[in-house]
């Protein structure tokens, strides 16, 4: 299934 | 982290130290919309819950409590401390700050990356942070003179947005699945609302004037 990257910015 | 991204964050910080500096030296706040600071305290707030569950690196939680911490300082010295709370120009400060809270959360409701409590708040967030500006370039325009720390402060963050434009059109060719789309878009309008007050602080800039706002 599809993962969403980190949400890593600000 | 790219260049841009880090160009973008130092900015916006200078911009929180800009104001912060404007407000310590001066003991003033004239100038400055308390509504746009209280949805920038919400969109923090809202957007850095993940401080809790989620560790991304020491500079990202440090940049993220820096935020948190400044905003609500700012918020508590316009509505609170003594002397400078005496500054704020409430008469016009007028925008309905509250509607914006309701609207974003609206479409956060219904666009979001996944339908979690998390997630819809950190969309909420990214909306909400998209139009905060917007108290703020109102009571500029009412007032038209603005003082030359104020015009520095929204400068500063106008150029943070401008660096995260950059940063996301970096990403998208260097990263494989970089699909940011509800970050981007909103990034685009938020960046696009000072397209006017730039425009405005180049010619003064250029002319060596002192910034003024047409009425």
């Amino acid at each position: 299934c599809l993962q969403t990257p980190p949400k890593d910015e600000l | 982290m790219n260049i841009f991204r880090l160009a973008g964050d130092m900015t916006h910080l200078i911009s929180i130290l800009v104001l912060l500096l404007k407000i310590y030296a001066t003991k003033s706040c004239s100038g400055i919309s308390l509504k746009t600071q209280e949805l920038y305290a919400l969109v923090f707030l809202t957007r850095y819950l993940d401080l809790l569950t989620d560790f991304i690196s020491i500079y990202n939680t440090v940049m993220k409590l820096v935020f948190i911490g400044s905003s609500l300082a700012i918020v508590w010295c316009m509505r609170r401390h003594r002397v400078v709370r005496r500054s704020y120009d409430k008469e016009l400060d007028t925008f309905r700050h509250y509607f914006l809270i309701a609207a974003t959360f609206a479409l956060a409701v219904l666009v979001y990356e996944k339908f979690t409590f998390r997630e819809i708040l950190w969309a909420f967030s990214i909306y909400l942070e998209a139009v905060a500006i917007l108290p703020q370039l109102v009571m500029l325009q009412r007032s038209g003179n603005v003082d030359n720390l104020t015009g520095k402060y929204v400068f500063f963050l106008g150029a943070y947005r401008a660096f995260y434009i950059l940063n996301w059109i970096y990403r998208y060719f260097t990263e494989a699945r970089f699909t940011r789309w509800i970050a981007c878009v909103s990034g685009l309008v938020q960046t696009a609302l000072y397209a006017d007050f730039f425009y405005y602080y180049f010619i003064s800039w250029k002319n060596n004037a002192k910034l003024k706002l047409p009425a």
